[in-house]
């Protein structure tokens, strides 16, 4: 006959973590014996308990990882995918670190623990979040997007060009009005200077000159951010000149195919983030901790090691 | 420390039942981001 005092309704659902000791003890024990059998139980328990709150912690930090860093990377492909030209396919950095990044977050597949050994400070979320806005602004690198950084950035852009064409025009959907043209002594094709055709109020400025190592290579350097509605809004424009209409509609039906092929994808995944997100936020808790997993992530990883 | 042997029990299945909670969310998570991952490649 159990002792099991059947007070506890989970009872069922941990059959195999109930106490042997509990379950063997007979009814001709003493009630004292009873008692030290309840006591080492609850001990077990506690051990038990422990253990489960520890890898709870460590699989929040898991996952408080795991999502910061899909965030990230979908906030990067919305912007590749909204500011990306099939005609302008050759970036310069930009690009080059979109490839290294994902391998940096990749370092944790295997027991799903962040594999970076990053320096920790005190501030290593702001280390971290700094890395990531670093990482946007490469990303963004080939349009600007806030006006705060209209001086400051300056982007690089290769587009291949028919080498008898000498109009030194990049079709890239907005319409540039050429003010200058000169030849540098480094190059011996000349460099044509353009403003976007809402200057003033747009500051956009483009540079282009073939380049001197391949000449088969325009080489469009944009100075600003564009304040008006881009290449997308225009496509419809009636307004438009005839050759950017032709371009820019291309590039908007390139852009809907490729937003058709990860259309589905990116719903679910939007669905199943808004899942996660009203998950998280409706344990308090958990958001406790995912709070000071982000923060704490690195430092923690540092003293496990 | 004071909490009983059916206390203890509640407290676990409810860590156990966050756990498990979690564990679906990370797989979930770690499988959407891999595939971002292989779709920006």
């Amino acid at each position: 006959i159990s002792l099991n005092l059947n007070t506890n309704p989970f009872d069922r659902s941990f059959p195999a973590k109930l106490p042997k000791e509990e379950i063997k003890v007979s009814t001709s024990a003493g009630v004292e014996r009873k008692w030290l059998v309840k006591d080492k139980s609850a001990s077990e328990l506690r051990e038990e308990l422990n253990r489960v709150n520890s890898e709870n912690k460590k699989i929040k930090e898991m996952l408080a990882t795991v999502y910061e860093n899909y965030y990230a990377l979908h906030h990067h492909l919305e912007k590749l995918q909204s500011r990306k030209s099939p005609e302008i396919d050759h970036i310069e950095q930009p690009m080059k670190k979109t490839k290294q990044d994902p391998e940096e977050f990749l370092g944790f597949p295997n027991g799903l623990s962040s594999g970076k050994t990053e320096n920790s400070s005190s501030n290593q979320s702001h280390h971290y979040q700094q890395q990531h806005e670093q990482k946007n602004q490469l990303l963004s690198c080939k349009r600007p997007v806030t006006d705060s950084f209209n001086k400051a950035r300056v982007s690089t852009v290769y587009v291949p060009a028919d080498s008898s064409d000498t109009s030194l025009t990049v079709k890239d959907g907005y319409q540039w009005r050429k003010y200058g043209q000169k030849v540098t002594r480094d190059n011996p094709s000349p460099r044509a200077y353009f403003r976007c055709s809402f200057a003033p109020s747009c500051p956009v400025k483009k540079k282009v000159q073939r380049s001197a190592e391949d000449p088969s290579i325009l080489v469009a350097t944009y100075e600003g951010t564009h304040n008006h509605l881009g290449p997308n809004a225009s496509a419809g424009d009636a307004t438009s000149q005839a050759g950017s209409s032709t371009v820019t509609l291309d590039m908007v039906h390139g852009g809907q195919k490729l937003g058709l092929e990860t259309n589905e994808r990116r719903t679910m995944q939007e669905v199943l983030v808004q899942q996660m997100a009203s998950s998280l936020t409706n344990d308090s808790n958990f958001t406790a901790a995912l709070a000071t997993a982000i923060t704490g992530r690195l430092l923690m990883e540092q003293s496990r090691t | 420390k004071d909490k009983s042997a059916s206390e203890l029990r509640e407290e676990l299945n409810r860590v156990n039942s966050e756990n498990k909670k979690i564990k679906e969310m990370l797989a979930t998570v770690y499988e959407n981001y891999y595939a971002l991952h292989h779709h920006l490649e």
